[in-house]
C-alpha cells in the first residue's frame, strides 16, 4: 500500500535545488551571489537610493583545493529590513515583499532563503544578517533554518548602535572558485553595464578588488505597482478581485465584536444599542466597510454587543428580505424582516451584491474607461448594471474569456515599468565595448498575457571588441543572465537573422546587447537563466534587432565604400 | 515601507504555472494528458498490473474554434487511491507517494494537482475522479482546490458499487487541440514504444480511435525503494538519519504518557511505581523505543504517572550521571544521580549517545560492509566507536565531507531500477521503425551524486524511416520528452558525434533513441522536459553512442560493399 506524505516547500526546493540553480559547487556559488546582490539592487532601487553594494568571496581555508568553504558576504546601503520580519525573509521559502505587480528582480520569495539552505546544509553554519534601517540602531541575527517545516531557528539576535543604513548578510558554503570564479566576474561587470547607477565592489578570495564605479548619476524612478490589465486574467484571479471589492457579511465573533467597539471608540463601555447606533452615525464617514455592515445588522437586530455576542448569522436572503440568525442561549434558529426603508439596508444589500460590472471594469484595471467598459459588456452580452456578488459561476468564466478575448482594452500601462533608457544603455556599451559603430533602440511598450514590457537592444560592432562571431548579452528586469542561452528566446531571434544580408561576415566582432523590462518576466526555470519565446516578446526583440541591423548594415556599406576609396 | 506575504506552494504554482508546463492552452493540453497518463502508469507499475489505460478528449461545443474547454479523462485498471487519500492527493500541492528513493515518472507530488488547477482556474469546474481499489465499491469525489490554501474543497462524494479496479479522473480545461494533437499523438506513440507492455488507447475530439496494445505480455519487477548511497549525502541528510536512528530523550507530555499506558494495556488504571514496572518489564520485548526510554527515565525518577505528569524533563548528563527535571508542583529544578548499575541504565545512554559510527555506515547506506566502513573511519579521521548521537558540528561535516570524497565504496546497486532492457528495446524500435538497420545496447549501473542510473540507446537506419537527419527520441524513467530538446544532455551527445566519421550522411535517415532510468532524473524544470548534463550521465550516452555508432559504421561500410559489387 502506498504510504502518502506532504512536503513544505523548503523541502522541494532542498530536494530539488537543481531547480533553483543550486546543483554543484560551481554553480552554487555563482547563484549564491546573484541572489544576494540582486536583494540589494532591488531594495536600493525601491528605496530610492543609489546603490553601493560590497560583495566579498573569502576561502575559509585558502591552502585547501576546490571545491571548498568559502565565506560570501554582500552588503549594501539600501533600506535595510525591519526586525521583525528579518527572520521570516532569509528563513522562510515563499515569503518575501515582491509578490504585487512590479518590475523587480526578485518575485519568487526564494532566492536568498535557498543560499542560505545551500550554505547550511553543505557548512552546517547559521547565516548572519545584520540590518539597520535608520542608520542608528543595526539587528543582527544568526539563524538557521528547519528545512521541513519551513521555518527559521533564530540562534542569535543582538542589537547594537552603527552610523550607517543598511544590510548585510553572510555565509558559508561550500563553493569552486577556480570554475565559478569568471562567470561571477563576468556577474559583476555586466550588472555595471545595466545598472550604470549602482557602484559594486568585489573582493575576491586572493584579495583583489574589482571597482565598478557608476557611470551616470541619477537614479531611474522606482518601479510602481499597477492594476492588473483584463488580457493577465483568468478566473481564479476575477474571484479574487471580487472578494475584496464584494465581500460576504463578515463573521460576526468576539475578534469582529472588539473591532466594531474599537472604531467606535467604545473599548470599555457596554453601551445600550441606541447609544450605540448614535455613535456610529457620527463615526460613520470613518467607520471601516467591515463595521458599517457590522453596524447595519446591528440595526436590524436591535441588539447591543452583549447579545451580539450570542447569536451566529446564518444568512442574508436579499430577495426576500431576510435575516436569520441562531440564538444560542435559546438554541434556535429566528428569522426577522429588513425593512427596505431602512438607512442601512443599502448598505447591507451593496455589501452582499458589490458593485455593478461597469464600476468593477473600470476601478478595478487599468485604463477602462467607462465608453470601453460599456462596448466590453455588449460585447461579453452581460448587462453593464449587473452586481458582480449576483453572477453565476457560468457568468464568470464568460467574463473571463471575454477579458481576453476583447480586442479594444488600451493597451497596457507601461509607467510602471523602467527600462534602462537609449542614452544611459549608449553610454554603458561605449564605456564597455570601445566599438567602431554603436546604435541601440528601445522598443515601445507592448504586453504578453496583460503583463507589460519594453524591450531595448544595442549593437556594437569592432573597435576594441575581441571576440569573434556574435556575442550576445542577454539581461532581464537589469540581471545578467549568463547561462543556458540556448533555450532563450534572444538566441533564437539572433541566430534566425541571416547576418550576412547586413553585411556583416559570421566571424565578425560583433557584441549585442538585449534587455527586457517586465512587472513579470516569464522565466523558463526558478533559476531565472532564460526567458521563454511568448510570441509578443520575441516579436519585439526581433523587430529591434532588424532596425539596429539595418544601421549596422548601412555603416558597414559606407565603411566599405570609404575603403574602396583609400585603395584607389 | 515593504509589505511582506507567505504564499502558499499552490499559489506559487498558480502564479508560476509556466515553471511546471502550463503556459498555454496548447501546452496545458499536453502536460495534462501527460501528467494524468504517467500517474496511471506509475501506480500499475508499482502494483505489477499489466496496464491498460485509456485517454479521452472531447470538446464540450464542437462548434467552438480552438482555443475552447476541452474534457479530458484518463482510466486505468490500476490500485486506485483508497478514499481517504483522494482530496489530498489531487488537492494539494506537494502531497504525493513518490517521495522514496524509488525510480518512479512522478516526483514532486504536484503534476496531477497542477492538472486540476488549470482546469479550474480556465472553466472553474471541479475535478471528477473516481477510485475503487477492490474492483467492488467505488469512491466518487468532485473537488476544487483552495489554492491560496493549498487545500482541497470537497463539492461530492458519493460511493458505488462496480466491477472493475483502477482510477479515472476527468477534468474540463481550455486547451487547443488544434495545436498540441500532433504532439499529444506523438506522446501517446512514444510511451507505447518504451512502455512496451502496456496498452493504451487514445480517444480524440473527432472520435478517432488510437489504439496501441500492448508488444510484450510480461511486466518488468516493480521498482524497489533502496537505502542511500554515501556520494548523495548532504549534512541535512546525514542529520536526519541520525535523528531516525538515535533520539533525544521524548517530550515526556500527556500525549507521551498516553502513549505509555496503552502500550502497557493500562488505559484505564492507575497503577503505582511498582506494579508500571513490573508490567513494563513483563511486556518489555513488545514495547516501541520511544515507550522504554520513558520506562527507564521512569525507573530513575520513581514516579508514577500521576506525578510523572507534573515534572518536565530538562536535561539528560550521561557523562556525569545526572537527570535535572523541573517540578511544577514545587516551581524548581531537581538533580537525581543515575545508577550505572541499574538496567536501565545502558537503555537511556544508547537513547542519547545513538549506535557507533561503524553500526551507523553498515546498517542506513547501501552496500558498506565492515571492512569499508572501517576503512572509510580511517581516512575521514574519525574513532569506528565513536556514538554517533555525540558528534560535534565540525564532526558532522567532516562525516559528509569525507563521504563525498572516499573513492572505494562500491558503485551503487542497481537492482532498485527498471530499465526496459534490450530484447523489448529492440523489438519496439522494429515496431516502430522497420528499419534496415537496427542495434540496441543497455549501459551498465552508474551512478551520479549517489543515484544509481542505467542509459540505454538504440539506433535505426534506412528501411521505412522517412525523417532526414538524426531524429532523436528521448526517454527519461519511462516518459517521452518532447520539449526543450535543445537544452537536453541527450541532444549535447549527439551533436557531438561527427557522423561523417561512421560514414553517416548528415540527411541520412537515423533515428536515435535514448532511454535513462534512475531514483532520481537531474530535469532541469518542474515540467520534466529536459534533463541536466551531469557528467556521469554525459559519459554514459556518449558511451553508448559511440559504441551503436561503430555498429552502424560497420553495417554502412558492409553496405557500401556490397553495392559497389553489384555494380561491377
Ligand atoms: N538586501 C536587502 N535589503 C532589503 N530587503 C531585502 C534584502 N534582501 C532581501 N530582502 C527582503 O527579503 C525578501 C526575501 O528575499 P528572497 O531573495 O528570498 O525573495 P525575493 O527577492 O522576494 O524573490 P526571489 O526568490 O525571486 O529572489 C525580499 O522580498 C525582500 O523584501
Ligand atoms: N491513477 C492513479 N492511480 C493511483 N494513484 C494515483 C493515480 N494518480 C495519482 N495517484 C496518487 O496521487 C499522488 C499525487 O499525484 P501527483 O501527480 O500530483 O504527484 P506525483 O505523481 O507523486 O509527482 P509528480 O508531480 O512528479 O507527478 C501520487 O503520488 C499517487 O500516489
Ligand atoms: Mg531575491
Ligand atoms: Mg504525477
Amino acid at each position: 500500500k502506498e504510504s502518502f506524505n506532504q512536503i513544505s516547500p523548503s523541502e522541494f526546493f532542498y530536494r530539488n535545488r537543481d531547480l533553483a540553480g543550486f546543483s554543484n559547487p560551481t554553480r552554487s556559488l555563482y547563484t549564491a551571489v546573484r541572489e544576494f546582490v540582486e536583494n540589494a539592487l532591488d531594495a536600493c532601487d525601491q528605496a530610492g537610493i543609489l546603490p553601493d553594494v560590497y560583495l566579498s568571496i573569502k576561502a575559509v581555508d585558502d591552502e585547501q583545493a576546490d571545491p571548498k568553504p568559502y565565506i560570501l558576504t554582500v552588503k549594501d546601503n539600501g533600506p535595510g529590513i525591519d526586525s521583525k520580519h528579518i527572520p521570516l525573509a532569509f528563513g522562510t521559502v515563499l515569503y518575501g515583499s515582491k509578490f504585487g505587480l512590479k518590475q523587480a528582480r526578485g518575485m519568487f520569495g526564494l532566492g536568498a532563503t535557498m543560499a542560505i539552505l545551500y550554505g547550511q546544509i553543505t557548512t552546517n553554519k547559521p547565516v548572519v544578517v545584520k540590518s539597520s534601517p535608520d542608520g542608528q540602531s543595526q539587528d543582527e541575527y544568526e539563524l538557521l533554518l528547519d528545512i521541513q517545516k519551513n521555518k527559521p531557528i533564530i540562534v542569535k539576535h543582538n542589537t547594537k548602535e552603527v552610523s550607517k543604513r543598511g544590510l548585510s548578510v553572510s555565509i558559508c558554503l561550500e563553493g569552486d572558485y577556480s570554475k565559478a570564479g569568471a562567470k561571477i566576474r563576468d556577474y559583476v561587470y555586466q550588472t555595471s553595464l545595466i545598472t550604470p547607477y549602482a557602484t559594486i565592489t568585489f573582493e575576491d578570495p586572493k584579495g583583489e578588488k574589482f571597482h565598478q564605479t557608476k557611470i551616470v548619476k541619477t537614479m531611474p524612478l522606482p518601479p510602481t505597482i499597477i492594476k492588473p490589465h483584463p488580457h493577465g486574467i483568468d478566473v481564479e484571479t476575477i474571484r479574487r478581485m471580487m472578494a475584496d471589492s464584494h465581500f460576504q457579511i463578515p463573521t460576526v465573533d468576539n475578534k469582529m465584536i472588539e473591532k466594531v467597539r474599537k472604531e467606535l471608540g467604545l473599548k470599555k463601555n457596554n453601551l445600550n444599542y441606541s447609544e450605540i447606533m448614535e455613535k456610529a452615525s457620527k463615526r460613520w464617514p470613518g467607520l471601516s466597510r467591515h463595521v458599517r455592515v457590522v453596524i447595519a445588522v446591528m440595526s436590524f437586530l436591535k441588539m447591543d454587543f452583549e447579545k451580539l455576542s450570542k447569536i451566529r448569522i446564518d444568512d442574508m436572503d436579499i430577495a426576500n428580505k431576510i435575516l436569520a440568525y441562531w440564538d444560542f442561549g435559546e438554541s434556535k434558529s429566528v428569522s426577522i424582516d429588513l425593512d427596505p426603508e431602512s438607512e442601512y439596508y443599502k448598505q447591507l444589500t451593496n455589501t452582499v451584491q458589490g458593485e455593478t460590472l461597469i464600476s468593477f471594469l473600470t476601478k478595478r484595471f487599468q485604463r477602462i474607461g467607462q465608453a470601453t467598459a460599456v462596448k466590453f459588456t455588449a460585447f461579453a452580452n452581460l448587462k453593464p448594471e449587473k452586481r458582480i456578488g449576483t453572477m453565476t459561476n457560468q457568468e464568470l468564466v464568460k467574463l473571463s474569456d471575454s477579458l481576453q478575448k476583447f480586442e479594444d482594452f488600451l493597451s497596457p500601462d507601461p509607467s510602471c515599468l523602467a527600462p534602462l533608457g537609449e542614452e544611459p544603455l549608449k553610454k554603458g556599451m561605449e564605456q564597455f565595448f570601445k566599438p567602431d559603430f554603436l546604435e541601440v533602440v528601445q522598443r515601445g511598450a507592448s504586453a504578453y498575457s496583460g503583463f507589460p514590457f519594453i524591450a531595448e537592444m544595442g549593437i556594437a560592432y569592432g573597435g576594441e571588441i575581441k571576440s569573434v562571431g556574435q556575442t550576445v548579452y542577454r539581461f532581464a528586469n537589469r540581471i545578467p543572465l549568463l547561462y543556458d542561452e540556448g533555450s532563450d528566446v534572444v538566441l533564437k531571434v539572433v541566430n534566425e537573422i541571416d547576418w550576412t544580408r547586413y553585411k556583416v561576415k559570421n566571424d565578425a566582432p560583433l557584441v549585442i546587447v538585449s534587455h527586457i523590462c517586465s512587472t513579470r518576466i516569464p522565466y523558463k526555470t526558478v533559476g531565472k537563466e532564460n526567458v521563454a519565446d511568448r510570441p509578443e516578446i520575441e516579436r519585439e526583440l526581433r523587430l529591434a534587432l532588424q532596425f539596429l541591423a539595418r544601421k549596422l548594415a548601412t555603416f558597414m556599406s559606407k565603411r566599405g565604400h570609404a575603403e574602396m576609396e583609400k585603395k584607389r
